[in-house]
C-alpha cells in the first residue's frame, strides 16, 4: 500500500 | 519549496545560531529557559522518527539532523557544561513542563492523521512545539530583562514560525489538495503565542531602546 502522508515540511 | 518556507526554515536555523553563539561567546545561559530547550529536544527526535524511514531530499535529511543535533548540544551544555550550566536561571524556570509533554501526548492519541506509532509520535512533536516557548515566555517575564542575543534568538523563532504561516497560505492557494489541519491550526496557536512579545520587541526597536518585558 502506497504510503499517503508524506511531512516534507520540517 | 516556497521562498516563504525557505525563509522560515532560514530563520529557525538563524535563531538557533543566534542562541549558539551567545551560549559559545558568553559562556552563559542567562535568560534562556532549559525547559524549552528540553521540549525542543523531544520535539525534533519525536518527529524526525522518519529519519530513517522516509526520504524526501538531501536538504530535508540535512536540516533534520542539524536540528536534532543542536538541540540536544543546547540541552547538553545547559546541563554538563562546567561554566554555561552556573548561568542558568534555576529559580526563574519553574514552569511545570512535563505537563505540557503529558498534555501534547494525550492530544496526539486522540487527535492524529493516522493511528500508527510514528503518526501519533509526529502529532505529539506538533502540539508539543505550538507550546514548547512557553517556559521561555514566562522566564523572560519573571526577569523582566532581556539581553540582546537572547531577544533576537526568540524574534527569530517568532517569525520562522510567521513564514509558515504564509508558506501554508501560499500552498493552499497553488497546490490542488493541501488541507494539513493538525499541523495548520498547531501552527497558528503557537504563533499566537509571540504576539505579546513581538508587540514589545517592536517598541523596543522603534525607540531604540533596550527590550523590557512588563511584569
Amino acid at each position: 500500500l502506497e504510503k499517503v502522508l508524506i511531512h516534507d515540511e520540517l | 519549496m516556497n521562498i516563504f518556507r525557505l525563509a522560515g526554515d532560514m530563520t529557525h536555523l538563524l535563531s538557533i545560531l543566534v542562541l549558539l553563539l551567545k551560549i559559545y561567546a558568553t559562556k552563559s545561559c542567562s535568560g534562556i529557559s532549559r525547559k524549552t530547550q528540553e521540549l525542543y529536544a523531544i520535539v525534533f527526535v519525536a518527529r524526525y522518527l522518519d529519519l530513517f524511514t522516509d526520504f524526501i531530499s538531501v536538504y530535508n535529511t540535512f536540516m533534520k539532523v542539524v536540528f536534532i543535533a543542536s538541540s540536544l548540544a543546547i540541552v547538553w551544555c545547559m546541563r554538563f557544561h562546567p561554566m554555561v550550566r552556573r548561568s542558568y536561571d534555576r529559580e526563574l524556570d519553574t514552569f511545570r513542563h512535563y505537563f505540557l509533554v503529558g498534555a501534547s501526548f494525550a492530544l496526539a492519541l486522540i487527535l492524529h492523521e493516522k493511528f500508527t506509532v510514528q503518526e501519533i509520535f509526529w502529532a505529539f512533536s506538533i502540539y508539543l512545539e505550538a507550546v514548547a516557548i512557553l517556559p521561555q515566555l514566562v522566564l523572560l517575564q519573571r526577569s523582566g530583562n532581556v539581553d540582546n542575543l537572547t531577544g533576537q534568538y526568540i524574534f527569530f523563532l517568532g517569525a520562522y514560525r510567521a513564514f509558515y504561516i504564509l508558506n501554508w497560505i501560499y500552498r493552499y492557494l497553488t497546490e490542488p489538495h493541501f488541507t494539513r489541519w493538525i499541523a495548520c491550526v498547531s501552527g497558528v496557536v503557537q504563533t499566537a503565542l509571540y504576539a505579546d512579545f513581538f508587540y514589545y520587541y517592536f517598541i523596543s526597536w522603534k525607540n531604540n531602546s533596550k527590550l523590557k518585558l512588563p511584569a
